[in-house]
């Protein structure tokens, strides 16, 4: 059984995110170690460049709209080149 | 708008398409016409057009699947990725893909195949995402409410027009001359003919081309292969390498020199490497490997050395009994001296000098011939 639930559902959505910039907006995939501090830098900066390309407010944070963002139905070519 | 990186474009007209199979989702004839639509989306505001074709090569290929179907994309199952293409060029460039997980239907109940498949289309023509949310080419799927009412949008049209220009005024001039695709300015050797390598591998999901000093890195997404210096990725590998080969479920390529040979995963040279091959059961006699490759179906690495070949269990680790044996009798029409090999859609790709032969290891015969550089888009 997981210890702390909240922090199951929080690593599922963990996942996604890096999951997300990586497929999408080119996060480098050997940040990984990183992905669990939401703050850390080159996370911001890639969840920025995807709010800004999706036409979200640009806050560098996991707010609900990106969040909700995330989980829509899209293609599976990248938002910008590799 | 975007375009793809090097606006890769096609040069010629009509362009051909063939729809490869079929959902269950829908009847054939309602996939026939949602992909009929979808190309009209684009016919009428570019002097291009298509033309149908039922068995064989297209210049546009589109396949429904479910996760990995062999182009190092898989699909996620149900939601999320719905299809994804690749742009303009030959093999799996133009072609389209879309997730049979997904339930696809004629109206908005499910994923309308009419509205992703224009998406899809945009980009075997060259067009990348938009950041503009009316966009067709807006990356997330938006449902209409009224599908009759569908139009590109201004961005949509200023986008493709970018790279094919406004439709003919009269239909008479629909018919552009043919051309094939001009290889674009890259390094005079990539598109030298009589190009050869020292190995060739995968490394998850591109492919590395050897030769002397260097290596060519292709990524399937990317038409313009790099060109790197061994030493910038691996300083501790030496040049001039024999063998290369990938086994994908340990994330690992294997480099072969003389009777030595490395393991890298990614950027890292693992410890403990090199080793002598005679650790991998050769016999003594076995000074070099001329080339290696990992069949993931059968979990085997075959080795190649001069007219004979070993296989290698990776699970075992330890070869095969009754091995050696001659190349020519198990890999009819293999016949040649082998400098590198590697694995990709199901195929072996023997490379001998300036020559490339594509070899369907089920069948058992060299399915097509082409030249070693073939992959870097000359």
């Amino acid at each position: 059984y997981p210890l702390d639930g909240v922090s199951t559902n929080q690593d599922s959505s963990m996942d996604l995110v890096q999951q997300y910039l990586e497929n999408y907006y080119n996060l480098e995939k050997d940040v990984r170690q990183f992905v669990r501090r939401k703050d850390s830098g080159p996370v911001v900066k890639k969840i920025r460049e995807m709010q800004k390309f999706l036409g979200l407010k640009v806050t560098g944070k996991l707010d609900s709209d990106t969040m909700e963002m995330m989980h829509k139905p899209r293609c599976g070519v990248p938002d910008v080149a590799h | 708008f975007s375009t793809f990186p090097g606006m890769p474009k096609w040069r010629k007209s009509p362009l051909t398409y063939r729809i490869v199979n079929y959902t269950l989702d829908l009847p054939s004839t309602a996939v026939d016409a949602a992909i009929d639509r979808a190309l009209k989306v684009w016919e009428e505001v570019t002097p291009l057009t298509f033309s149908r074709v039922y068995e064989g090569d297209a210049d546009i290929m589109i396949t429904f699947a479910v996760r990995d179907h062999g182009d190092f994309t898989p699909f996620d199952g149900p939601g999320n990725v719905l299809a994804h293409a690749f742009p303009p060029g030959q093999g799996i460039y133009g072609d389209a893909h879309f997730d049979d997980d997904e339930q696809w239907t004629k109206d908005t109940s499910g994923t309308n195949l009419f509205l992703v498949a224009a998406h899809e289309l945009g980009h075997s023509l060259g067009l990348y995402h938009s950041a503009n949310p009316e966009a067709l080419m807006y990356p997330i799927y938006k449902s209409f409410a009224d599908l009759e009412q569908f139009h590109l949008s201004a961005d949509d049209v200023n986008g493709i027009q970018s790279l094919y220009g406004p439709p003919p005024t009269s239909p008479e001039d629909r018919l552009v001359p043919t051309e094939s695709v001009p290889p674009p300015p890259g390094n005079p050797a990539t598109c030298d003919p009589a190009l050869s390598f020292d190995a060739v591998s995968t490394l998850r999901g591109e492919m590395l081309f050897f030769k002397d000093r260097h290596f060519w890195r292709k990524h399937l997404r990317v038409l313009e292969p790099e060109f790197h210096l061994i030493s910038s990725f691996w300083p501790s590998l030496p040049s001039d390498i024999d063998a290369a080969y990938e086994v994908t479920s340990k994330d690992t390529v294997f480099i072969f020199k003389g009777n030595r040979f490395w393991a890298i995963r990614g950027n890292e040279v693992q410890a403990g490497y090199p080793r002598g091959i005679e650790t991998l059961g050769f016999p003594s006699t076995v000074r070099k490997i001329d080339a290696a490759v990992w069949h993931k179906d059968k979990r085997m690495t075959y080795f190649f050395v001069d007219d004979k070949y070993w296989r290698f269990d990776e699970k075992k680790q330890s070869m095969e009994p009754g091995l050696p044996k001659k190349i020519a009798d198990d890999f009819p029409g293999i016949d040649s001296k082998i400098d590198a090999v590697f694995e990709a859609f199901g195929f072996f790709y023997f490379f001998s000098g300036s020559t490339q032969l594509q070899y369907d290891p089920n069948a058992m015969k060299v399915t097509h011939v082409l030249k070693s550089n073939s992959w870097l888009n000359c």
